[in-house]
């Protein structure tokens, strides 16, 4: 049965049975577009298995990768800055011939802001590729640089075009966040960063043609 | 009173119920959900003369035809999907991360001859 089995799980496009060591709760996200999916009417005439209509993308695999980065030291002199961490995604599951075609970062925070905003206050969010060590690529501009009154529970951003341009080095993907306190803003630096452990979790969100889609379809 | 006559299963070519339980294989602890699908299976005869709603291709017809002339040199069509739909599934991978899948195929929904 063992050689069956495996036989089985390439053909579905696994290496081996996974066996979860710290399974993490399912994502809403995919748990909607499953549904979604699961409640259609049999059979599925206007469904497209290589689409996901959700995104407006092409793709028939989904996955959420879990952040597996730490908490950087502060450097010094950066008096604003409230945040800095690295963030760490391990592609290596992502087989041989697989096409990115959307790539969605979430951070989500305890709370809907660091404080209460104060006149002229602004929080700065800058994300630079980096090493593994966590050290942002000399020379290399921020991918993302976004300002922000207040923070929101939770914040998205697209990484697809970033991606798509090379930027992503090997089988994983290393990025630096900061979030700072603009300097202009009144008030010591510590108050103004008051909760910067308040970063929750960050993940990722990846849409891939596998290599069943990418096969070119006969002709009817 | 008397029992009502028992049904008897058609011969001819024809999806049959066949439900998955992933538990039943050993794949529940990585699979999330479904923990299991209607998949069908197809079964019966492809007799002569094919009927139209046997979903018969012209090869069909005529190996149905050389089957009537030589029984024992040529078998008669098999009964086989001829038309499936897919299903997702949400699963753990290797570095427990969640995927989402669509896998195409995996539902008989008609067969034919």
């Amino acid at each position: 049965l063992s050689w069956q089995e495996s036989s089985l799980l390439k053909s579905l496009g696994l290496s081996a049975k996974p066996s979860p060591k710290r399974p993490v709760p399912v994502p809403p996200v995919l748990w909607r577009i499953f549904q979604r999916r699961k409640e259609l009417p049999r059979p599925h005439q206007e469904l497209d298995s290589c689409r996901v209509e959700e995104f407006h993308v092409p793709g028939n695999i989904v996955r959420v990768f879990a952040d597996q980065g730490r908490f950087l030291p502060e450097e010094q002199p950066q008096g604003w800055l409230c945040l800095r961490k690295l963030l760490f995604f391990n592609l290596s599951v992502l087989e041989e011939g697989e096409r990115l075609t959307m790539a969605q970062l979430e951070l989500r925070f305890q709370h809907n802001s660091y404080h209460s905003p104060r006149p002229g206050q602004v929080l700065e969010l800058r994300l630079y590729p980096a090493n593994p060590r966590g050290q942002p690529q000399p020379g290399r501009s921020p991918l993302v640089e976004r300002s922000f009154v207040q923070l929101h529970k939770s914040l998205l951003f697209k990484l697809s075009a970033a991606l798509k341009d090379g930027k992503m080095p090997g089988r994983n993907l290393t990025l630096v966040l900061e979030i700072s306190a603009s300097s202009g803003a009144s008030g010591s630096p510590r108050s103004l960063c008051a909760g910067s452990d308040a970063l929750e979790a960050a993940s990722l969100l990846v849409v891939t043609l596998g290599r069943q889609c990418r096969a070119p379809r006969s002709r009817r | 009173s008397p029992a009502s006559p028992p049904v008897t299963p058609s011969p001819l070519c024809k999806p049959r119920r066949l439900y998955i339980s992933f538990s039943d294989v050993g794949w529940e602890n990585w699979i999330i959900a479904p923990q299991g699908y209607l998949a069908n299976y197809c079964r019966g005869d492809c007799p002569f003369p094919l009927a139209a709603e046997l979903n018969s291709t012209n090869h069909a017809v005529l190996q149905t035809m050389v089957h009537s002339l030589d029984p024992q040199g040529t078998p008669q069509p098999c009964c086989v999907p001829v038309r499936l739909s897919p299903i997702s599934i949400l699963y753990y991978d290797n570095s427990d991360n969640v995927v989402l899948r669509h896998y195409e195929d995996m539902v008989v929904d008609e067969c034919g001859c």
